[in-house]
C-alpha cells in the first residue's frame, strides 16, 4: 500500500501571468513527482500541489525565490488518509 | 436492508449493493450495465424511468476520477433523493413523467478499487500503455474533442495523460456507444471534484460555443440555488475561460454531438480537504449539488429541443 508520509499539499496563489508560467515550469520538472491538483492557469483560480517528501523543500525554495505566495493546505497527507480510515472503518462496524 | 449510511464512504462492493438494494426498493429503478472498465469490471447505469420507449434523457456521471471520492458518494445521495422524491417532489415527478434519467455513480471501477486498496490518491483508469512503465490514463482527456492538442500531455506518467488515441479507454468507450446509441439525451453532466466550479463547453478551444448565453444563465441559476443552502461559493462559466485549457474532454464531446445541455461540476473543497473531503461533508455537499442539479434538469424539461 502506497503511504504518503511527509507529503505536503500546498496552495500557491499567484498575483500575475509571470508566477502562472513559473509554475507551468514548475510543473515540467518531472523529476520532482507534483501532483497538480489544480493546474496553474490563470492568476484567479489557486493552485493546489502534492508534493512528496524528499521534494517539499526544493519547492518550497523556489517558489520563495520567485516571491510566490503559497499556504501549507496539507501539513502531512498521510494524517488526513490515516483518519479518513479510521472514519470508514469506524462507519462500517456502526452498519454492522 | 436500508440501513445504508450515506455519510460515510464505502467500497465499490458496498456500492453495488445499494444500487441492487434501490432496484428493488423502487418499480422504476432499474441497474443495467453498459459495459466494463479495463480490468472487466461492469459499468452500472442506474435507470430512472416511469415508462415510454426512446424518452428524452438526462445523463449524469460520477467518479470518472477516482480519487475524488465525494463525487461517487453523492451519487448515491442523488439516486436516493430521485427515487424517494417521486411521486413526493413535484419538480422531480413531473420531470420523471417526462423524461427518463441515467446515474452512472462510479465511472472508473478500476481507479476506484485501487484507491482502496493501493494508492488513495489515484486518479487515472487502470489501463497499461505498451512500452510504458506508466499505468493509466485521464478518462477526461481521451474524448473524441481536440484529442491530444493542448491541454491534455502526451506524457504517460503524467497524470493527465490523454491516452493512445480517442476511446482507448472502454470506460470512456462504454459511455460513447451508450449516448450514440441511446440517440436522445439531451442534458449530459459529468460529476468532478474539488474547486467549486460549475462549466459549460469548450475546453480546448477559447472559440465560445454557440450556446454560450443560455448556458451561462443556466449556471447562474444553478449555482444561486445551490449556494442558497449553505452559502458555498461556486464559481462559472466555460472551462477553458474558468479553469484552464483541457482537450479531450467529456463534455466539449457531448457538446459536440448535439446535447446542449452538457456541464461539468467541481464539488466543494470547504474544509480545504481537496477531493480527502471529510465524511461528515458528503451529505452537505449531495444536498447544495442535487438543488444546482434540479434547475439544470428543469430547465431542460421546459426547454425541450
Amino acid at each position: 500500500l502506497e503511504t504518503f508520509v511527509g507529503h505536503q499539499v500546498l496552495r500557491i496563489k499567484t498575483k500575475n501571468e509571470e508566477e502562472v508560467k513559473q509554475l507551468q515550469l514548475l510543473e515540467s520538472l518531472e523529476h520532482l513527482e507534483l501532483d497538480f491538483w489544480i493546474n496553474p492557469s490563470a492568476t484567479a483560480v489557486p493552485v493546489d500541489v502534492r508534493i512528496p517528501a524528499v521534494s517539499v523543500q526544493s519547492v518550497k525554495a523556489f517558489l520563495e525565490s520567485q516571491g510566490i505566495e503559497y499556504s501549507i493546505l496539507i501539513e502531512d497527507l498521510q494524517d488526513v488518509l490515516d483518519k479518513e480510515k479510521q472514519d470508514m472503518a469506524e462507519s462500517a462496524q456502526r452498519q454492522r | 436492508s436500508g440501513s445504508f449510511d450515506f455519510g460515510a464512504y464505502h467500497t465499490l462492493d458496498d456500492i453495488n449493493s445499494e444500487l441492487d438494494h434501490l432496484v428493488s426498493e423502487y418499480s422504476f429503478v432499474e441497474k443495467i450495465q453498459i459495459g466494463e472498465s479495463y480490468e472487466k469490471r461492469p459499468l452500472y447505469v442506474l435507470k430512472f424511468s416511469t415508462g415510454g420507449s426512446n424518452r428524452p434523457a438526462i445523463w449524469l456521471d460520477a467518479g470518472i476520477h477516482s480519487r475524488e471520492w465525494v463525487t461517487q458518494a453523492s451519487a448515491l445521495w442523488i439516486a436516493n433523493k430521485i427515487a424517494s422524491d417521486y411521486g413526493t417532489d413535484a419538480s422531480i415527478t413531473s420531470l420523471l413523467d417526462k423524461m427518463d434519467l441515467f446515474l452512472l455513480p462510479v465511472a472508473n471501477p478500476d481507479g476506484f478499487v485501487y484507491t482502496h486498496t493501493s494508492n488513495r490518491m489515484w486518479r487515472k483508469t487502470r489501463s497499461k500503455i505498451p512500452g510504458s512503465i506508466c499505468v493509466g490514463v485521464d478518462p477526461n482527456r481521451n474524448w473524441d474533442a481536440g484529442f491530444g492538442e493542448a491541454g491534455a500531455s502526451g506524457n504517460s506518467c503524467s497524470e493527465t495523460y490523454h491516452g493512445p488515441y480517442p476511446n482507448s479507454e472502454p470506460e470512456v468507450k462504454s459511455i460513447v456507444d451508450f449516448v450514440k446509441s441511446h440517440g436522445n439525451i439531451k442534458a449530459f453532466v459529468s460529476i468532478h471534484s474539488y474547486s467549486q466550479l460549475l462549466l459549460y463547453p469548450y475546453g480546448y478551444t477559447e472559440t465560445p460555443v454557440p450556446d454560450q448565453q443560455e448556458l451561462h444563465e443556466v449556471s447562474a441559476k444553478a449555482v444561486a440555488a445551490l449556494s442558497s443552502l449553505y452559502g458555498t461559493k461556486y464559481k462559472y462559466g466555460s472551462i477553458i475561460t474558468t479553469i484552464y485549457r483541457a482537450s479531450g474532454g467529456t463534455i466539449d464531446w457531448t457538446y459536440n454531438q448535439g446535447i446542449k445541455y452538457s456541464f461539468t461540476f467541481e464539488l466543494r473543497d470547504t474544509g480545504r480537504y481537496g477531493f480527502l473531503l471529510p465524511a461528515k461533508q458528503i451529505v452537505p455537499t449531495a444536498e447544495e449539488t442535487w438543488l444546482a442539479l434540479k434547475v439544470i434538469m428543469e430547465h431542460t424539461r421546459d426547454n425541450m429541443y
